[in-house]
Order: C-alpha cells, then structure tokens, then sequence
C-alpha cells in the first residue's frame, strides 16, 4: 500500500459517503443518474467475486463490503424508496447502458490476463468502470443546473482513478514485474473522460461560479 | 506480479 493508493481510495470512499449523504439526508437523487449507479453496482459486483475467498487483508475486505454495500443500498434508493425516486430524473437519464456492458463483456472475453471466470469477470468490471462515469456525464450536459453535491460526487469519482495511476506508476518503479496493462489504460481512459468536467469545475470553482457545462 | 495473480487494489 502506497500513499497515492490510499489516497485514490480515501477520494473513492469520499464520493460514494458524499452521495449516500445527498440521497440520505436530503432525500434527493436530484441530477445522479441511476445508470451510473447500475454500472457501478455491477462493476463491484464482477470486480469482488472473490471477497470471500482470496483474503488480502482486512482494509482490502472492508472497502470492498462498503463499496459493495454503498453502491447497492444507492440503486435501491433511486429505484425503490418513494421520496428519492421523485427527485430522479429520468426523462434525462436516457443513455442505454446495455451499450456499454456487452462490449466491456465481449471485450474482457478477448483481452485478458487468464481465462478463468472470475478472472474474466475481474477484467469485464476494469473495463465497464472506464465508461460507467458517461450516463452521469451525458446527464449533466442536459441538466443545467448542477449543485453541490452532485458536482463533487463527479470531481471526487474522477479524482480517484487519476490518483490510482499515480500509484502504478510508484508501483511499476518500486516492484519488478509489477505490469497490469489492462488496468492502466482502462484507467486512462476513464480518467481522460472526465478531463473536460476537470476543467469546468476548476475553472467554476476559480471563478467561484455555478457549474455548468457547455450544450 | 505474474498475470492472474489475486489482484490486490480494491
């Protein structure tokens, strides 16, 4: 464990505790869309098929419950409790995100590191987390108005992955044989999805204006 | 670490 791992994970656990507290506390799922969060919910679920066989260490088994445990209870909160549901938009929500799962499937069925189920299953959820962010990002285009929270919900996910690569480059310098490429350009890509969102929010938070992205 | 090993980041 490095500090740039840590820190990827601290900013990963941010999001998701910035989202529950949105959706719980204020009872609104206002501008989150729920295909993200379907994706997301999906790729935790591919990614820790082995949560309870391969033991790495107690951290590793705790992020994974509350990762798992977060991103469902927030699909059922979007999709089942009455007061959060009215806040969904989902006249905008629209991006059909079985585009999405089947090439990450077909894809993780050609390029991957061994042919095993779960080891397919791993790379499938490498794959879909690089592209889960563009229901949310095609939803924020259409919804003017971004607030706070959803704002830094988007930052902190985003933030998260760039600070993952940081930790495989200290990795690939600091453990021999330390080689994932499957990862590491899965992570670029996903992170090079967000650099437009980067640049307003920064640039909204420079100016110290309301966020909104270009039509 | 040798492909396939158990994949230790979250």
């Amino acid at each position: 464990m490095n500090a740039f791992r840590l820190a990827g994970d601290m900013t990963h656990l941010i999001s998701v505790l910035v989202l529950l507290l949105k959706i719980h506390t204020i009872k609104s799922c206002a501008g989150i869309s729920l295909k993200t969060q379907e994706l997301y919910a999906l790729v935790f679920a591919t990614r820790y098929l082995d949560i309870f066989t391969d033991f790495i260490s107690l951290y590793n088994t705790v992020m994974k419950l509350i990762f798992l445990g977060s991103s469902f209870s927030i699909v059922w909160y979007m999709r089942r409790h009455k007061l959060v549901q009215r806040s969904y938009d989902k006249d905008h929500d629209t991006f059909r995100h079985q585009l999405l799962v089947l090439p990450c499937l077909i894809l993780a069925l050609l390029i991957h590191e061994q042919f095993t189920f779960k080891e397919v299953m791993w790379t499938f959820s490498i794959y879909l987390e690089a592209v889960a962010i563009l229901p949310q990002l095609v939803l924020l285009q259409r919804t003017r108005n971004i607030d706070n929270l959803t704002g830094q919900y988007v930052f902190f996910l985003g933030a998260y992955r760039s600070l993952y690569i940081l930790n495989w480059i200290y990795r690939y310098f600091t453990e021999p044989h330390y080689v994932h490429w499957i990862t590491w350009i899965s992570g670029l890509v996903q992170t090079l999805l967000y650099a437009d969102f980067f640049y307003y929010y920064i640039s909204s938070w420079k100016n110290n204006v309301k966020l909104t992205l270009p039509a | 670490s040798e492909p396939g090993d158990s994949h230790d980041e979250l």
